[in-house]
């Protein structure tokens, strides 16, 4: 997974994400593609989830599963939710919670409540930064004001680092699926790319177009990309297209 | 090609083709949690069947200890929603209500991110 947020010249915030799952699961050998990822596609589904006939938040979902991986809450902030892989993972954590230790939370439960509930940037970040849980994870967060962003990295029981965007460069935030504090796996490099881009593009640039075309750049967009999703805080926008990653084209 | 792989920053990739924008559902939390789901599993019930049997294929490819692990999921993880807090609980019932799924595989499909941080 690639997620970005990034501020315009006049402080406007836009969040963006690549949402890439399927790594090792089926290689699909005639049509050189993963099954899974493949499978997942037809899925993929804009969600309006609504309270009285008014929009409380939006999200990208897989049709069926009820948790929160990208969503935008209009006018409060932006969510996203990159896979951070731990030896400490989500195996051990649904043990736990199989023989009765219940005092995490499932990370997709977590992220929608949080889209529920949660009434501003920093109260979802409290939340999210404070509540146990049943597997790491990278959420990547925007506000509504002008440098508001951050990736948290969370442990299971805890939060290990809070990144600011004032501190990644100012203007724009990026994470992979790596802890930004350490190199990425060079066989799975798609953070130097990606910041490639973002600095090609400049701050003049950043729009939906502007991050989209960065999010469609190789190798951030690969064969495991199953969709790009793009929001924009104050207006609540969402414009999600499914990945098309014409060869060549990286396997991920 | 062998990585690292060398980027290629595109200006000309937005808007991209129609046929591949994203359509939009409406979920009504006001309806019961059993309720929210109904119209949109109803639509995309053959396409979940299929991502899950591919799942158990693929489980199964690693040899017969794995293949235990989907009899447990499609026996056992009906029962593992009693644990699970509302409204998600309900959400699940709701959905395989109506997708005609074992309820086992919609908790498994719910809970596919713990299992891939392995």
């Amino acid at each position: 997974c690639t997620s970005i947020v990034a501020e315009d010249p006049s402080g406007n915030l836009y969040h963006a994400r690549n949402l890439d799952f399927g790594l090792f699961i089926g290689w699909d050998i005639r049509n050189e593609t993963w099954e899974i990822t493949e499978a997942l596609k037809p899925l993929i589904v804009n969600l309006n989830f609504q309270r009285s006939g008014q929009t409380v938040f939006k999200s990208v979902n897989y049709a069926g599963y009820v948790g929160i991986l990208t969503a935008v809450k209009p006018k409060t902030f932006t969510l996203s939710m990159d896979e951070r892989f731990n030896k400490d993972g989500g195996f051990i954590g649904i043990i736990e919670w199989l023989l009765g230790i219940r005092t995490g939370s499932w990370m997709g439960f977590l992220t929608r409540n949080v889209m529920e509930n949660s009434t501003s940037y920093s109260d979802a970040r409290d939340v999210l930064s404070n509540t146990e849980m049943l597997a790491p994870a990278y959420f990547i967060l925007g506000g509504t004001k002008s440098g508001e962003g951050c990736v948290i990295t969370r442990d299971r029981e805890k939060t290990i680092d809070i990144w600011e965007m004032k501190s990644a460069g100012g203007w724009y935030i990026l994470e992979t699926n790596y802890d930004h504090w350490t190199k990425p796996l060079f066989l799975d490099d798609r953070r130097t790319p990606a910041n490639n881009c973002m600095r090609n593009m400049t701050q003049t640039n950043v729009s939906v177009k502007g991050i989209f075309n960065v999010l469609s750049s190789k190798p951030v967009l690969n064969k495991l990309t199953t969709y790009t999703a793009v929001m924009e805080v104050s207006t609540g926008h969402l414009e999600t297209y499914l990945a098309n990653c014409t060869d060549p084209c990286f396997p991920w | 090609q062998v990585p690292p792989f060398k980027e290629e920053c595109v200006k000309d990739a937005y808007p991209p083709p129609a046929s591949l924008l994203v359509k939009e559902y409406i979920i009504n939390l006001d309806l019961a949690p059993e309720e929210r789901w109904a119209e949109l599993v109803k639509e995309k019930a053959e396409l979940i069947k299929n991502i899950l049997a591919k799942f158990k294929e693929f489980v199964r490819d690693w040899g017969q200890e794995a293949a235990k692990l989907i009899e447990l999921v499609d026996e056992k993880f009906g029962k593992f929603d009693d644990t699970l807090p509302e409204p998600f609980r309900g959400e699940l019932l709701g959905i395989a209500k109506y997708s005609n799924l074992n309820l086992g595989e919609v908790v498994l499909y719910n809970i596919f991110y713990e299992i891939f941080t392995v």
